[in-house]
Formats: C-alpha cells, structure tokens, sequence
C-alpha cells in the first residue's frame, strides 16, 4: 500500500536523508516548516525520476512504498546519496 | 553512479555467510552469493574467496530485527537489507523476514538483492539512475539481468577495468571476418540515402544498414572499405533489419519482424533470435524504428503513426496509455526508417532519404537553414 499520510512521508523521508533524522521518531514532537517537507519531497523526487510535484502525490507515495535497500551512511542513519558526480 | 568515498586496497576479497537465511537451502544460497559477487569480477580485477571460518573482509549475514547494528528490519517489504561501505567494514546484512527466492518472480530475489548490497560493500553509494543495479528501489527479478552501463562506470571508477578481458567488447578483438562487397556498391546508397536502421555501437561507432549492407559512418561519410555484409560481421543477423539500438549496458539489440537478437559488439550474446513479445512485452512486431532516449533510458519504439515507450525498470514496461500518436512530435512523419540519438544530444530521424533533427528543448523538429528535412545522402554518407 503506498505511503498514505504525512507522518509516514516524513519518516521516510528522514530514515533516507532528506530531512533531519530526528523526525524518524514521530513521538519526539518534530515540527517542520511546509516549506521544508516540500523541498524533501522535491529531493526525493528528482533522486527517484518522478515528476517534480513538491506534494505527496500518488506516484511519490507509491514510491515511498516500493521494497528497498536500506544501506547505512557513516551518521548511522540510511540516507540516498545526492551528490553529484 | 555515487561514490562514497572509500573502496579496498587489496583485489583478492574474502567473504563468509556468518547466517544463512530460513527458507532456502545452503547450497543454492553459496551459488547465488557467490554469482552475486562475479557480477562485479566481471567488470574489474577484484576476485572473491569464500572461506566458512576465521576473519574474512565481508561477513553476510540474515537477521531478523534489530539484530546488533542499531538498525534494525523492518518484517516483509521495506528495507530488504543493508550493507557497509569499505570504510566500515563491508559486512552486508539481509532481512531474513524476506521471502528470498532463487530464480523466480515470487518473492525477493536474493541475486540481485545481494549484487546491490555488495555494491556498497565494494564503495558504491545509490544511484540515481533509474536503471542502475544501484538504484536504491528493488524492481523485481529480472530473469536475463545485466549491470547497466552507470554500474559498470562506477565499479571501474574504483577499481579499474579488467585487464583481462573488457566485456562490453571495447577492445576485444571478435573472432567474425569482416568482407566488403564490391566496391562501387556503396554508390548505392548516394542513388537512393534510404535505410532500414542507424544505430551507434557501445564503441561510439555509428553503423547505418540497408538490405544485407551495412556501413561505418564517420564524420566525413561513408568509411573507406564499406559496404560489408551484415550477416559476416555479425553472425547469425540477417539482413533487412526494421530498427537497432545500443542500451546503457552496452548491449546492441536489432529487431526485424517477429522477433529481435542481442550483441556485445558483433558477437551473439546469447540464445537469439527470440521473440519481441517475450523480451519486449507491449511493443509490437515489424517496428519502424526505435531509439533510446539517453537523459532516461527508456526506449521509444515507432511504427506507422504511433509510438510505444518501453522502461525495462517497470512492470509493467509499457503503460496502458501507449500507443499514442507520432504526431505528438512535431514535425516528425509517421511510416518512419531509423531513429537515433546522436552524442550531440539530437535526436536524428530518418525517412525515405532524407533525415530530420529533433530538439529535445522545444520537443519539435529544429527550425534551420537548410530546413528539415534534408537529404541524408549529403549529410550522413558524404554523397555528392
């Protein structure tokens, strides 16, 4: 089933680098500016070849709920590499 | 491709599989690993070793959980596995919540699974391209999987190329005889510039070919001692192609009627001819052309006034909304010869003689002086 809420968005979103891992743990009261969640979004959307929307649009959720790796980065958290080459 | 930033200094690499998973016998779990594992020899000079005791470079194991490394699985789907980069260790780790499977579209495929995590376990970070081994989504088993090209570039940034052999045949000297034909036949393409197919080579050559002829193409035409037959340079095609392509992995594959074949330079890679319907699922038989689009890595098939997109990373490959109509691109005729993709970033179609070039930027033919479209024999084969 795809990603079906914000909170779900945010936590991939951070469990993969795109926003501040502290929001990994909806519990701990992270709030984040709109603003920020759409530029995560943008991120992850030009990372994954979606079309760049800045909204939690069906194929970006879809996405969020494709199987995965979850590769470790050297911070301890998983995260897609943005760099370019 | 992504690099992280740190790789291994040594070319012998050990491995060890510290924890098998559940539901698969040991065996098949070592062959799978270890085809895992030459998918990357193939490209460089690492070799891989499998010792089942002592200290080795890359332990594999299967967990359940959180399993000591303070990330833990997360149960069926998700996260499938994770691996550390040389820096860390290397150590590749499987959720054993999986339903690995061997060979088969149930279930996760543990090759291609474990080719990617030894990716990073080897310095490579996620790519995004799309259809990269390195992309970081699973995409389902892929029965005749192949490293794409961005792969390849990445591993051999690391760690060179095999000194050995090159498989993507840059440097391989083919065993095929190449003859020419008369000379003087070449004329016939100056009487009539027509083609069955353009096509550029993973060598950067590009090949234009008509009835059982083809010629290497330059930046002044036709190349000296051309045309040759087709059917002696590439064994087992036959003449009369309907399209070619060569993909990111470096792989050409020609398509005439029913059916297509696949080549590593001029060598048959493989079982072919096979059938379009089977390799190339939504795409139709008897194809006018077909090019692949170099900023996505899909392929775009043409024939008579529609066109199919084909994305080999989905399933399924071509959307429900194809065919849709070749007017879409304007300027561009249906009932077309040969497509191709320049290195320019153009894209060249080709239709009874004369040829048009597509903007990507405006997505229309170019307007220019000369106008579009202009004759092929003058500006491709160096005709008079």
């Amino acid at each position: 089933a795809p990603v079906q809420s914000d909170t779900q968005a945010m936590i991939y979103l951070s469990q993969f680098g795109y926003l501040n891992p502290k929001v990994r743990n909806p519990s701990s009261g992270t709030i984040i500016a709109a603003d920020t969640m759409k530029k995560a979004i943008i991120e992850f959307q030009a990372f994954a070849g979606l079309n760049i929307t800045g909204e939690l649009d069906r194929e970006t959720a879809e996405t969020m709920s494709l199987p995965r790796c979850g590769v470790r980065d050297k911070v301890g958290y998983a995260s897609d590499s943005r760099s370019k080459r | 491709y992504a690099l992280q930033g740190s790789r291994w200094r040594v070319k012998e690499l050990s491995y060890k599989i510290a924890k098998y998973p559940k539901n698969l016998d040991h065996g098949k779990v070592d062959v799978e690993l270890a085809k895992a594992f030459q998918v990357w020899a193939d490209q460089t000079d690492l070799t891989f070793v499998r010792k089942t005791k002592g200290q080795v470079h890359i332990e594999i194991r299967f967990e359940k959980g959180e399993h000591g490394d303070g990330d833990p699985f997360d149960g069926p789907g998700g996260t499938l596995a994770h691996a550390y980069f040389p820096v860390y260790g290397g150590d590749a780790h499987f959720d054993d919540a999986e339903n690995w499977s061997i060979g088969s579209y149930r279930g996760t495929n543990l090759f291609q699974v474990a080719a990617h995590e030894f990716g990073h376990s080897l310095g490579l970070s996620h790519s995004d391209v799309k259809t990269a081994l390195m992309a970081p989504f699973y995409r389902g088993y892929e029965p005749h999987f192949q490293l794409d090209v961005d792969d390849i570039q990445g591993i051999q940034a690391l760690y060179g190329k095999k000194a050995s052999k090159t498989p993507m045949s840059t440097g391989v000297k083919t065993t095929t005889t190449e003859s020419s034909v008369p000379s003087g036949e070449d004329a016939e393409l100056c009487n009539d510039a027509s083609v069955d197919t353009v096509f550029r080579s993973a060598e950067g050559v590009t090949y234009a070919f008509k009835g059982d002829h083809y010629w290497k193409l330059t930046d002044d035409g036709i190349a000296a001692g051309y045309p040759k037959t087709i059917s002696r340079s590439w064994q087992g095609l036959p003449g009369h192609i309907d399209a070619a392509f060569t993909y990111r992995n470096g792989k050409t594959y020609f398509f005439k009627g029913s059916q297509y074949w696949r080549y590593v330079g001029k060598k048959v890679d493989g079982d072919y001819p096979k059938q379009i319907s089977d390799g190339f699922t939504g795409i139709p038989d008897n194809v006018d052309a077909a090019v692949v689009w170099s900023g996505n890595g899909k392929i775009y098939f043409f024939k008579g006034s529609k066109f199919w997109r084909f994305d080999p990373s989905q399933k399924p490959p071509v959307k429900s909304t194809y065919p849709k109509p070749l007017s879409n691109w304007e300027g561009i005729p249906d009932n077309l010869d040969a497509a191709l993709q320049y290195t320019n970033g153009y894209t060249y179609f080709f239709k009874r003689g004369q040829y048009y070039r597509f903007n990507d930027r405006t997505f229309s033919v170019d307007t220019a002086d000369p106008a579009f479209p202009r004759p092929a024999g003058y500006w491709w084969f160096g005709c008079k």
